[in-house]
């Protein structure tokens, strides 16, 4: 039973894995992400992706100021595609393996404001 | 700008909060 309306996505799954990411990457104040948090972000699984993506990044009640946020770490880490959070890669991400991905483009330089 | 990034990192610390609670109960 979700304890916050702010936060109607979390889970214990996804109390369990956030606190890591939160703290080193998306509770630093910073937009310049450490190699740790990209290191971290990179290796994430596709719960912490999608827990991220449903209670924070995309969360409807904070998204608008966490969205550019995030996407700003994301981007300079590289890993901006993984965390779009646009329904591609949201809970259904498969990194490992698998022949056939179909989310396999590159996204070196996304485009600013 | 900066201003949105601290709110955004307070965001972020609150939902570390919560998350948090959500654990310890």
């Amino acid at each position: 039973e979700p304890q916050s309306t702010m936060f109607p996505e979390m889970t214990p799954e996804c109390a369990t894995v956030m606190p890591d990411l939160l703290e080193k990457c998306f509770a630093t104040g910073s937009v310049t992400p450490t190699e740790d948090c990209c290191t971290d972000l990179k290796s994430a699984t596709s719960t912490q992706v999608t827990c991220l993506c449903d209670n924070y990044i995309a969360n409807p009640a904070v998204s608008n100021i966490t969205g550019p946020y995030s996407k700003a770490i994301t981007t300079k880490c590289g890993v901006f595609d993984k965390y779009s959070c646009d329904g591609t890669s949201k809970g259904g991400e498969e990194k490992k393996g698998g022949s056939s991905s179909s989310n396999g483009k590159d996204n070196g330089k996304s485009e600013g404001n | 700008g900066g201003r949105a990034n601290s709110v955004a990192a307070s965001m972020a610390m609150f939902g570390l909060l919560a998350s948090l609670v959500f654990v310890m109960f």
